[in-house]
């Protein structure tokens, strides 16, 4: 089995995974928890997005390919088209 | 690819660099060119052209450029050295649509061999994909993917992949098409620099095209080529230079020694369309833009040992090669490949011919040019005697100059 990755890759994981767009950004005025279902489907989407196998967990080649240098623009624009139209 | 979902209603676009990096070694002259041309790299696959334009009088650009640190006003702070290297907004009405910014705080390169820091074309043109309304995409190829990838080559032979063109063509359409169904890409206004690489960049001022004094001329492919010091010139077989500003030598000619800076001559072989580029007393064999094998001396095509030449050219008439220095020339059999007895001969035999032309060539219409300093002696069609108006000034009638001022003409030569 792979190793469980620590929860500083996790923490990352889930900052750039809501940075760039695979998960929804949290709401203002209520703490949110990201469920574990959630977090490995978007995992899933960022590793199909980058070529990676889609194994939906924080493995190494995930984690080293959310270090890459990279443009800032969230990948899936979707998500932001969703809260600009929940705004409205 | 991935549409944004917004583009711009207009075809002719305008960009500014506002800023430029503050710690780069890049000079600012060099990010404007690379901007011009990342620009372009989209321009020619669409129907879209830009403008760069000079001072914020009236109106910002559509597209205004920034190097920024950290948090600069907008909702995509950068993060120093790393991570986030750059980034645009999309098309739109908003005075922010189109901008692009990128992280001073990044390494900007150009041409960098040794792989440090980020190519800052290549990234610009990712960015400037943005501005023009794609998103991120997922293939392979694409400009587009989100992560930096290294440099993408020389910016003036950069095209983007089909993945890229096929989203810019979704919002703006295809280049209008050329007779020869390519695309073509056309100098900005006002024509900026060629960029320079680090490792060529030293001391090379760019020369006046329009001042003749060539090295070296020659017809390869239906292009005729203008070669001067470390740069280049190339003329359409339509009569339209691929650019007024000349390209490096060493860019394009891959496998080119650096210390040779000077080609004193070049030609296309018939035999196996092979390109020789001549410099002091030996040559190198290029298929299409790759050296094969090494240095070559001179000897191998009949010359004494030491000598060089001035002119090289292949005449169809006969299909052999003449090698020209001073008064005289050599000629060699291709077929035989072995020097003709009986030479070096006296370069009169060519009748009102220029003792030590700059070069020799061939028009795709078969008549021989011989040119010397900004003029050019031409002999028609299996003709060895020179028009009855030569020399004629190269400028106006083959590199798109001005006429000479009414002065003194060129002296005449004495025939011989």
């Amino acid at each position: 089995r792979a190793p469980k990755p620590s929860a500083q890759d996790v923490s990352l994981g889930v900052d750039w995974l809501t940075r760039y767009g695979y998960l929804p950004p949290p709401h203002p005025a209520q703490a949110q928890l990201q469920s574990p279902e959630k977090l490995r489907d978007a995992i899933k989407v960022m590793q199909r997005f980058a070529g990676l196998p889609e194994t939906g967990r924080m493995d190494p080649g995930t984690v080293a390919t959310m270090h890459k240098p990279r443009c800032s623009l969230p990948d899936v624009l979707g998500v932001a088209g969703l809260v600009r139209r929940r705004r409205r | 690819y991935a549409l944004s979902g917004s583009m711009w209603k207009k075809r002719t676009l305008t960009w500014r660099v506002r800023s430029f990096p503050q710690s780069s070694q890049l000079s600012q002259e060099t990010v404007r060119v690379l901007m011009s041309y990342a620009l372009m790299a989209w321009g020619m696959e669409s129907g879209l052209t830009f403008h760069e334009v000079d001072s914020p009088q009236g109106q910002e650009p559509d597209i205004l450029i920034d190097f920024a640190r950290a948090f600069h006003q907008d909702s995509y702070p950068f993060d120093g050295l790393g991570g986030t290297l750059a980034h645009a907004f999309f098309p739109g009405e908003h005075p922010i649509s189109g901008d692009t910014h990128f992280d001073d705080e990044e390494t900007w390169t150009f041409g960098s061999k040794d792989g440090e820091g980020t190519d800052l074309f290549a990234v610009a043109v990712h960015e400037f994909g943005h501005a023009l309304g794609l998103g991120h995409s997922s293939a392979p190829n694409s400009i587009m993917r989100p992560f930096y990838q290294g440099p993408v080559g020389d910016p003036d032979k950069y095209r983007l992949s089909q993945d890229d063109r096929d989203g810019l063509q979704q919002l703006y359409g295809k280049a209008p098409q050329t007779p020869y169904d390519k695309p073509t890409r056309k100098p900005l206004a006002p024509p900026p620099q060629p960029p320079a690489s680090p490792t060529h960049s030293p001391s090379f001022p760019i020369p006046d095209r329009c001042e003749g004094n060539f090295d070296a001329i020659a017809n390869i492919r239906g292009e005729t080529f203008f070669f001067k010091g470390p740069w280049f010139w190339r003329l359409q077989p339509s009569g339209q230079l691929v650019s007024p500003r000349p390209a490096r030598l060493h860019r394009f000619w891959e496998g080119l020694p650096a210390q040779v800076r000077v080609v004193q001559a070049a030609y296309a072989r018939h035999r196996d369309g092979r390109i020789l580029l001549f410099s002091g007393p030996q040559f190198w064999v290029f298929q299409d833009r790759q050296l094969e094998g090494g240095a070559r001396p001179l000897t191998e095509l009949g010359l004494p040992p030491g000598e060089e030449v001035d002119a090289v050219f292949s005449w169809p008439q006969n299909g052999k090669t003449y090698l020209v220095r001073g008064r005289q020339y050599w000629r060699y059999d291709e077929a035989a490949a072995r020097p003709d007895p009986g030479y070096p001969r006296d370069l009169s035999l060519w009748e009102g011919a220029p003792p030590s032309p700059d070069d020799v060539t061939v028009s795709n219409a078969g008549d021989t040019y011989f040119f010397k300093g900004a003029h050019y002696w031409r002999f028609p069609k299996n003709s060895i005697k020179t028009e009855p108006d030569a020399p004629q000034p190269m400028g106006p009638n083959w590199l798109d100059c001005p006429a000479p001022s009414s002065g003194p003409r060129a002296p005449r030569l004495p025939k011989a």
